[in-house]
């Protein structure tokens, strides 16, 4: 069982030898893929050597190689995923106008809201449907993760509804955890927690 | 030295105290809390423990009490942080009209960004300055919190720049990895990366 710390490195990892694959760079040594990630270089070696022996030593990693194999451990290397986008708020607009998502395997198919004001709309060419369309939309398009962009009095519902479509993994932005049946992920992406990351450091962070 | 997973869960405790809060509980045991967070309940008396005495046996621990205690921990109680944006654009559009960022004891002061078109608009009540006004701003308001929102491309050279003006705590949107200076905190919350922590649990989970 992996920890979550690991997998979010991996795809950190990944990040970095993108844009090294962009610049043209053929090779990284694990010192200067750990440079980027501010994790020690033992690190990177013990991340990469809990899924197989890569890289040579002396001449580092090779640059696609590792893509290769780090898109296969996260899962995006064989195959697109479906993604669905539920609450067609702020959040969601951004997300739905995004066009990174496609090129890193995953593919939002469609967005619902209750909101009468927003079913009927197309933002970055996704429809937004009503929530009575979810169970057959996620069915046919055999969808199994899903965002949750609603308020935080509504993700509990919204979440449970989920899992009973067949939902197995739901990033989370609202401000509250979710209750998801055993085998279900999720990943929580509030934001304000993350800026209570930043005032937290400064405030324990006695220069 | 704290780590971070440690301070994530701090936030997620308090989001679901407020919670609670709001439902009128006055009580709540670390089992409760555990069970909303998915750590076990030792790991709640770990964590709550690392910064003190708080509870009691057999009562548990008192929310509103706990809740200033979490709001001291992470820095929020004390003081309003002032924030600013870099990047007017899609995700910035979703931060400056989100009302949640204040009452949690953080206050987005400007937006920045270098398109004509974007400066001199208002949003949420926020003004898109110009960057040439970046140093000033974050001098004259005390500044040292930065959510960048900028291309990839752009994002180690807004990073450089920003902590020139003083800025200590970064949240990164960018698909990218910063290189900081020393005694500068960066908290990555690049959306794909979410996406991948699923992808790889529902590849490597075999039910
Ligand atoms: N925007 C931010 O910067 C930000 C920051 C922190 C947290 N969040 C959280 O992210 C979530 C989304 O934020 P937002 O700014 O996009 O909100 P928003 O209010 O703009 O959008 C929420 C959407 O959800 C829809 N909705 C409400 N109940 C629903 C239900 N039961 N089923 C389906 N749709 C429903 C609404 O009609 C609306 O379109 C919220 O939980 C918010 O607290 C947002
Ligand atoms: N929107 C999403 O769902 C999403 C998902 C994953 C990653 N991201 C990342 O988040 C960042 C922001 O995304 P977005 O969708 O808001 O992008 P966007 O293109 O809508 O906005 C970017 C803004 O940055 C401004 N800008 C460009 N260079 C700048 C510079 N040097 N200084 C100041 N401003 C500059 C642009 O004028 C634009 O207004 C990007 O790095 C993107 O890769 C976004």
């Amino acid at each position: 069982n992996i920890p979550d710390p690991s997998v979010r490195r991996l795809s950190a990892y990944l990040r970095q030898l993108e844009r090294l694959a962009g610049e043209g760079t053929r090779h990284v040594s694990s010192r200067q893929l750990a440079g980027y990630i501010k994790a020690g270089d033992a690190q990177v070696r013990r991340d990469l050597a809990l899924f197989g022996q890569f890289g040579r030593r002396g001449v580092g990693y090779e640059v696609d190689d590792l893509i290769n194999v780090l898109r296969t451990i996260l899962g995006t290397r064989q195959r697109q995923w479906p993604v669905v986008v539920v609450g067609a708020g702020e959040i969601c607009h951004a997300l739905l106008t995004y066009r990174g998502f496609r090129q890193r395997g995953f593919d939002v198919v469609a967005a619902f809201d209750i909101d009468p004001k927003k079913i009927g709309r197309t933002i970055g060419g996704v429809d937004v449907l009503p929530m009575e369309d979810c169970a057959p939309v996620i069915q046919r398009l055999e969808v199994r993760l899903a965002i949750l962009a609603v308020p935080a009095d509504a993700a509990d519902e919204t979440a449970r509804r989920l899992c009973e479509c067949g939902i197995e993994g739901i990033l989370n932005f609202a401000t509250t955890g979710l209750e998801v049946p055993e085998g279900v992920f999720v990943s929580e992406a509030d934001i304000t927690s993350h800026l209570e990351q930043l005032s937290f450091r400064l405030t324990s962070h006695r220069p």
